[in-house]
Order: structure tokens, then C-alpha cells, then sequence
């Protein structure tokens, strides 16, 4: 496989494939299926039509094998490597091969998802190099996502249609519009949600989160599917509660509680006795100093008394009479080092107890 | 999350064939005489750049569990 990309495409945008055999984790039919829905994910974006050989040689030959299957690339086993493909080329280029000491799977998250693996090797065979975006399809490493609601990735759609350009054809319906990763030095980033987990800082945004550790200057950023497949994206808040070793995510009446990587319990929004008019929240904290968690709807909030797990009298309040200065609607909020930060879109308040002692942007938690 | 190997191989032969495999490091049998920084530490810093790691060119915890995540076979950089 050569990483020039700019001169390694296919001369013709009508290319034929072969599935030569199959794997016994799935049924001929899944396979069959997983493999064209890969191909369309390309030939949705593009000129490219993909057709169907069942013998000969094709320009895309695909097979599962084990071991050393005879290209100079042996598999390693179980994990590891999941697959490999050859980019575009006479003989074995276009091919593509799967590691067949994997579990493939179907539609679950159990296992390694072929649709996924596939439509990323399939990126190889049209000429694609590894993506460092950690959101793009192209990335290096396998992240589980919704097989269902898949869209490409903004970062694989420039790519692949700088080498073959865009899709003719008028659909029948639009697209969708391929999800950007969310970037750190986005002066309008808004975050959607902050947690700590277990000393390190969560900062969510769309289906990603970025993860910084006080020790560490970097933070990565990630897929939260790749953490916890169950979760969805676009949540509405998150909150830690050390005591319990538990952090909370929130999204409308949802609520999960995550140990770790484990999804330890599923929650409604009024098991935390809020008034059923709260159909959602737009942010949480943990109030290690009180034992309360905060709620955040618009422009006030709700104390709830973790010990005696009820609502607190006499709330809502206005935030404005706990944290003077804060003025805004609080779409995220965390503590740190005794500190409360209160995020007002891309705007963070900086409390220490009910004093403001700064207003920050983003860009003081995110490394840009 | 890291995911467990299959293997017996010490973490720095894993990391050996790992960037032999995808990051094209040769075999280094000729003594180092002169050579200020190794071919496997040029190897791994090429590879903590490409993943957004701290730039160390040292086999640290963090890269190693990068290395034993699933992936794609396909090299990072050209051949």
C-alpha cells in the first residue's frame, strides 16, 4: 500500500468486487449485506458504481483469512490487526482482507462490527490513507458507532472526493450533512457537557468528548462510543460523584450512571426528584464541599441532597443568587482544585465558593 | 481501553514488531556508534505524532496501550 494518495486512484469509476468466502460469525446474508453497504458508503459521495462478480477476478477481491494467507502480511490473531486492504493497482490491489481470528459482527457492539471494518478497508482500496483526525472513518483505530444512524465523516468526504470528486446524481433524498469533528481552538466552541472522572476532566461535545489529566499537557479527543458504546452523542449534561465512584450522564428524561467503562445503572431525570415540568437539564456539577448535586435549567437551578436523596426546599433559585455575576444561561459546569466552573456558551466563569475570580474561554481547558 | 494480547512477547518486542510492521523501523543489527537517537525512538516518535501523544520518543505507557488498541493493518506512513 503506497500513502501517495494524490496518484493512487482508480483510472475508471466502475469497479467490480468479489466475496470469495465468508467468515462463521455471520450469516452469507450478513456478510453480503454488511460488505454493500460498506461500498455504498463510497459510492454515495462520488461517481463511483461498485458491481457484483461472483467469479473471475475482480478489482476489489475480498476474504477472511488467518495467519500468514499468503501477501506478505500475515494476520496476528485475535485483536490486533482486524483487516488489511492494498490500494489501487492491477493484481492484488483493491483487495481486501479480514482477519478472520476476530468476532465479527452484524449490528452489535460486541465484537468487531464488519460494516465498520469493512467501509474503512474499502477507503484503503479506493486510495485513502490513515486519517489523524480521531472522528474520521479513516482513522487507524477501530471505534464502534451507531451502524444504523452511519454518516461519513465530514474529514473522509473531502478526501475521497478529492481523488474522484462528487456524487453526479441527484439523490432521491439529501444526504445528510457528514458530522464534523468538533475542534478545540474554536473560539465559538459551546461544550455540552464537563465531568470529572476519577481525576481526570471529561469535555463533551457531539458524539466526541476530549480527555485531559492533570499530569498530562495533552488532551485527546475521542469518540464516546469508543468509551462506552451504549451512551449517545449530543448529551445535555454530566456530573461526578466521587463518593460513589459514579458519574452521570444526562440526555432529556435519560439518565446513565457509568463505573469506569461500565455502564452500571439506567436512570429517569425525576428519580432525582426533580418536578415533572423538568423535561431536561442544560448542565450538572457535583458540589463536593455540600454533597449537592446542581441542576442547571436556564437560568436556575435545583439542589439535590445526595445523602438523603431528595430535592432540597425552596428551589429553584436563580443562579445569579449563588454565583453573583452569572448572569447567562449555564449549558455546562464542573468543579476542580475547590473551584466551580460555570460554562455560558463559549464563555467559563471561574467560583470560588459564591466569588467570581475569572472568566476564561475554552481554550484554558483545551489545548489548541 | 487497551484490549489484552494474545501474546507472550515482552512489551518491547511488541513494540519492536509494531512499528516494523506499520512504521517501517528496519532491523537494527550494526552497532549505534555515533547515533544520537535510536531508529525505534524516531519510529515511535513518528507514531505518538500521528496518534496527537505526548512526544516523548519513549515506549511509555500511554503509546503502548495505543499499540494494543484494534486497528487497521494498513501502514501510517508510506513504505
Amino acid at each position: 500500500y503506497r500513502a501517495d494518495s494524490s496518484s493512487n486512484k482508480w483510472p475508471t469509476n466502475k469497479l467490480t468486487y468479489r466475496i470469495e468466502n465468508y467468515t462463521p460469525d455471520m450469516s452469507v446474508a450478513e456478510v453480503d449485506d454488511s460488505i454493500q453497504r460498506a461500498l455504498q458508503v463510497w459510492a454515495r459521495v462520488t461517481p463511483l458504481k461498485f458491481t457484483r462478480i461472483y467469479s473471475g477476478i475482480a478489482d476489489i477481491m475480498i476474504s477472511f483469512a488467518v495467519g500468514d494467507h499468503g501477501d506478505g502480511s500475515p494476520f496476528d490473531g485475535p485483536n490486533g490487526f482486524l483487516a488489511h486492504a492494498f490500494g489501487p493497482a492491477d493484481g492484488l490491489g483493491g483487495d481486501t482482507h479480514f482477519d478472520d481470528d476476530e468476532t465479527f459482527t452484524f449490528k452489535s457492539s460486541n465484537g468487531y462490527n464488519l460494516f465498520l471494518v469493512a467501509a474503512h478497508e474499502f477507503g484503503h482500496a479506493l486510495g485513502l490513507d490513515h486519517s489523524t483526525d480521531p472522528g474520521a472513518l479513516m482513522n487507524a483505530r477501530y471505534t464502534y458507532r451507531d451502524v444504523d444512524s452511519f454518516v461519513l465523516p465530514r474529514d473522509d468526504v473531502r478526501k475521497i472526493q478529492a481523488l474522484y470528486g462528487s456524487n453526479p446524481e441527484i439523490p432521491d433524498k439529501p444526504e445528510p450533512t457528514p458530522p464534523p469533528t468538533p475542534n478545540a481552538c474554536d473560539p465559538r466552541l459551546v461544550l455540552d457537557a464537563v465531568t470529572g472522572l476519577r481525576g481526570e476532566t471529561y469535555f463533551f461535545k457531539n458524539k466526541f468528548f476530549w480527555r485531559s489529566h492533570p499530569q498530562m499537557p495533552q488532551t485527546e479527543q475521542f469518540l464516546i462510543k469508543s468509551f462506552w458504546p451504549e451512551l449517545p452523542g449530543d448529551i445535555d449534561a454530566a456530573l461526578e460523584d466521587p463518593s460513589a465512584d459514579l458519574v452521570y450522564i444526562f440526555k432529556g428524561q435519560k439518565v446513565w450512571a457509568l463505573n469506569g467503562y461500565d455502564v452500571v445503572n439506567r436512570k429517569s431525570l425525576s428519580s432525582f426528584r426533580l418536578p415533572a415540568t423538568v423535561k431536561k437539564i442544560n448542565a450538572a456539577v457535583y458540589d463536593e464541599s455540600t454533597g449537592k448535586m446542581l441542576f442547571f435549567v436556564g437560568k436556575s437551578y435545583y439542589s439535590f441532597d445526595t445523602n438523603n436523596k431528595k430535592m432540597d426546599k425552596g428551589y429553584p433559585k436563580q443562579v445569579e443568587e449563588r454565583f453573583p455575576g452569572m448572569t447567562g444561561k449555564v449549558t455546562a459546569a464542573f468543579q476542580n482544585n475547590g473551584f466551580t466552573y460555570l460554562f455560558s456558551g463559549p464563555r467559563v466563569f471561574e467560583f470560588n465558593e459564591s466569588t467570581l475570580m475569572r472568566v476564561l474561554g475554552n481554550k484554558h481547558f483545551l489545548q489548541c | 481501553r487497551s484490549v489484552p494480547l494474545s501474546t507472550d512477547m515482552s512489551d518491547e518486542e511488541f513494540a519492536k514488531n509494531y512499528l516494523k510492521e506499520l512504521y517501517a523501523m528496519q532491523e537494527d543489527n550494526t552497532p549505534s556508534f555515533g547515533r544520537k537517537v535510536s531508529e525505534m525512538s524516531l519510529k515511535l516518535s513518528e507514531m505518538q505524532e500521528f496518534f496527537g501523544l505526548k512526544v516523548t520518543g519513549t515506549l511509555d505507557a500511554e503509546t503502548l496501550e495505543m499499540m494494543k488498541q484494534p486497528r487497521c493493518g494498513v501502514p501510517d506512513v508510506a513504505a
